[in-house]
């Protein structure tokens, strides 16, 4: 039996398999499973490991989190996150934030500090501040590519995912 | 949407999920990612599991916690457990995949789509696993 482990995720559906740029996705992912495993080789917890690994995909433009977030149809970003503790069952939520830089961050402090389980809008950036965690402009999150993929999906009338067959994939 | 499970070394489990959502959601839509129980769950002694996909089939189905408690409930193994629960998002025509890890600190990382952006590591391995396809 293992002394410990960690999985991480990008996203998943309609995956180009000529992707281009697969070796800049994969390197996030190694980057992210690398956080998260220097930790738990320390004997740091399985919430600070997992939390470690979702900031740094949330710090990658490639990836559906943080700074690579898509839009909205009002054309701005709402991330959402959450954390959970497997050995406590506390759970930390946020939803619907647009000026948190790490929304995982902010679950992690609602789960640490607060006697709720989901923070939503303005609450939550409240009790982000309060705890310190970064807050960015909206614009932080606003890169081309999501608009590009935000005005494909308006001309197409859908709600999509953020990769298609059609268009450049992103996790 | 991003997210991550692990074991620590005294066999405590935890899930993390982070997305923006589904391009062009109406403002105010929030899916399955802060829902505890839909898109992110741990319990130890079970498993703890992060999904990704269509945020809001997964609530309809409150997917995560579908696996634990068919693990709990019936002494299903992951593998079974998390097949079903895509079978029922497919059901509804649900699209995604998720990773989980078990108290022993086995790993799967499931999906129904044409791929999912995942990469695992356990303790002992020479290197980090990642795929797309």
């Amino acid at each position: 039996m293992p002394d410990y482990a960690i999985a991480v995720h990008g996203g998943a559906g309609a995956i180009r398999k000529n992707l281009e740029r697969e070796a800049e996705y994969r390197a996030v992912l190694d980057a992210a499973l690398d956080a998260g495993k220097s930790l738990l080789e320390k004997g740091g917890s399985a919430v600070d490991a997992s939390v470690a690994a979702v900031a740094v995909m949330e710090d990658s433009p490639l990836y559906n989190a943080g700074c690579g977030a898509v839009f909205n149809a009002n054309g701005f970003c709402e991330l959402d996150a959450a954390v959970m503790d497997g050995k406590t069952r506390k759970t930390g939520g946020v939803a619907g934030v647009t000026e948190i830089k790490n929304p995982v961050y902010a679950a992690l402090a609602v789960l640490r500090h607060s006697r709720h389980v989901l923070l939503g809008g303005a609450g939550a950036h409240d009790f982000a501040r309060l705890h310190d965690v970064a807050t960015v402009e909206n614009a932080y999150f606003h890169t081309e590519e999501r608009l590009r993929q935000l005005h494909e999906a308006q001309e197409k009338g859908r709600v999509q995912l953020d990769f298609s067959e059609d268009g450049q994939a992103k996790g | 949407t991003v997210g991550a499970v692990a074991r620590d070394q005294n066999g405590d489990l935890a899930a993390a999920t982070s997305t923006g959502g589904l391009t062009n959601k109406s403002a105010g839509r929030i899916g399955d990612t802060p829902v505890t129980g839909a898109g992110t769950y741990a319990e130890n002694g079970i498993c703890a599991i992060s999904c990704t996909g269509t945020g809001d089939e997964i609530m309809r189905i409150v997917m995560a916690y579908d696996i634990a408690a068919q693990m709990r409930y019936t002494g299903a193994d992951f593998a079974a457990a998390a097949q079903a629960a895509l079978d029922k998002l497919a059901a509804i025509d649900g699209e995604g995949g998720l990773i989980g890890i078990t108290a022993k600190g086995e790993i799967y990382l499931p999906f129904n789509s044409k791929g999912m952006f995942r990469g695992s590591f356990r303790a002992g391995d020479a290197k980090n696993f990642t795929a797309i396809f």
